[in-house]
């Protein structure tokens, strides 16, 4: 089983839009995905479709009462993929186990005890680097940053990978990065292409060569509580998540 | 002096854009206008052109050392625009202040002592309901959300607004909300229809009449340090700016 957290403290880059169709392009494929919503927002929840009223038990139960997965896992309308939901709860994790010493490492023994029943774990995070983004990271074996093709998105990715260096002496000496991927790229914008090239030149092998395009059915998808390989399967969106599965694969496989 | 605090956990959604490029319209028309940077990501001072190595003092400093307003804020390239600085110590704010019983009320007080100096305090939110935020609902006469016409966006406004009844009960009586503002709006685009209409249908005379359109030269202007108005006045983007600014100031006027 691979815990990979999604994982950014830039808003809006495509962390949610990345673990639903990352997700759904992985268990397409025949592997077992759990979603892990970990967002406060719980847009993930909604984007793969799960109401409000099926939320009776949550990431807020298994951090906080430390429920087993199980007992909260919910199958959805892709074959092959769960997810544990998220509810506005969740934000006040920081204040309700502020007095607990390994709070920081609720979502990693939750996991622990789960290991036979995934390939994939998908933990999609909130936009900060709060307790719960740090239960994540604890409990991922790599991080796969979503970096949309913006100058302000480049400027937060150094307090990004300063965070993992302090989490990986911390909390988790394996935490590894699984790879950064370019959103929202739109090849007619020039600063576009710029960030892009920034990043490859900068980072070099850590960016996929996958790139996300900007594409309007992945933001249309979530309004149908559906990802968009379900939408519209042949959409450049999906296209791009479905190559990002495989290169995802064939990077672990050659690591 | 009126305090205006740019809101919404939703991440990317335009609220460091709207408050650099508000900040500057309101200023360009002779307003005296501070902006007050509480997101540890530092996004605004970076748009306004204010260096890493020119923060020395911070709203960190004025929120746990309580260091007064005027010993931190610092001019920018724009007449009349001033900066209280971010630095990514920020994000240490809920931890350093857990034990104290007024953490909520810190800018509050801060921006009480100065209330001479300035017509308009902006104060850019990081996208969480976290402490920082509370400060700078607590502080505020008003909340201005940009609403970004997606369809998650639209998801966490519920939660937004219920926050801010509960800070008017806890913390801030007077608190009202200024506004809705549409953002990143894309007429070719279906679903930015659909999420305005919405928008327009629940919330009624809380949208601004003045919607700021996607365009480019807005994510353009921060990697040459400076707002759109000076960048490209005459972009797209730089004249919805400045009809908001008109907008605000006769729907005040006219309260
Ligand atoms: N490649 C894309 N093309 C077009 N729209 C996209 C793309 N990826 C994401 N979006 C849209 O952009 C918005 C932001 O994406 P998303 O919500 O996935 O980001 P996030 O990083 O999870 O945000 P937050 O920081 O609030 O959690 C959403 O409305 C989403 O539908
Ligand atoms: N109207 C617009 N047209 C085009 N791009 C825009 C527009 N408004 C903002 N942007 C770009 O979209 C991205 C998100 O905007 P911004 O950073 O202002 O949002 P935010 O709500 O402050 O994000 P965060 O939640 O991370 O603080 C930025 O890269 C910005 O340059
Ligand atoms: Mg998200
Ligand atoms: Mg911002």
């Amino acid at each position: 089983m691979k815990v990979i957290s999604l994982a950014n403290q830039k808003g809006g880059v495509g962390k949610t839009t990345t673990a639903i169709n990352l997700g759904t392009a992985l268990a397409a494929v025949g592997q077992r995905v759990l979603l892990v919503d970990l967002d406060p927002q719980g847009n993930a929840s909604t984007g793969i479709g799960i109401e409000n009223s099926a939320r009776q038990k949550s990431t807020y139960d298994v951090l906080v009462e430390r429920l087993p997965i199980s007992a909260a896992a919910l199958p959805t309308i892709v074959p092959n993929l769960s997810i544990v939901p998220a509810t506005s709860d969740l934000s006040s994790v920081d204040i309700t186990l502020s007095g607990e010493s390994n709070r920081a490492n609720r979502l990693r023994d939750c996991l622990r005890s789960e290991s036979g029943d995934y390939d994939y774990v998908l933990v999609d995070c909130p936009p900060a680097l709060n307790l719960l983004t740090l239960n994540a990271l604890s409990a991922a074996n790599s991080v796969l940053v979503p970096l949309q093709c913006e100058f302000f998105a480049l400027e937060g990715l150094t307090q990004l990978l300063s965070t993992i260096k302090e989490v990986r002496s911390a909390l988790n000496p394996k935490l590894e990065i699984e790879g950064i991927v370019l959103t929202m790229y739109d090849r007619r914008n020039n600063l576009c292409h710029q960030v892009a090239a920034d990043a490859r030149q900068t980072l070099g092998e850590m960016v996929f060569e996958t790139v996300i395009p900007r594409n309007v059915r992945l933001s249309e998808a979530p309004s149908h509580a559906m990802p968009a390989l379900l939408y519209d399967e042949t959409s450049a969106g999906s296209l791009a998540y479905q190559r990002l599965a495989a290169e995802l694969r064939s990077r672990s496989a050659g690591a």
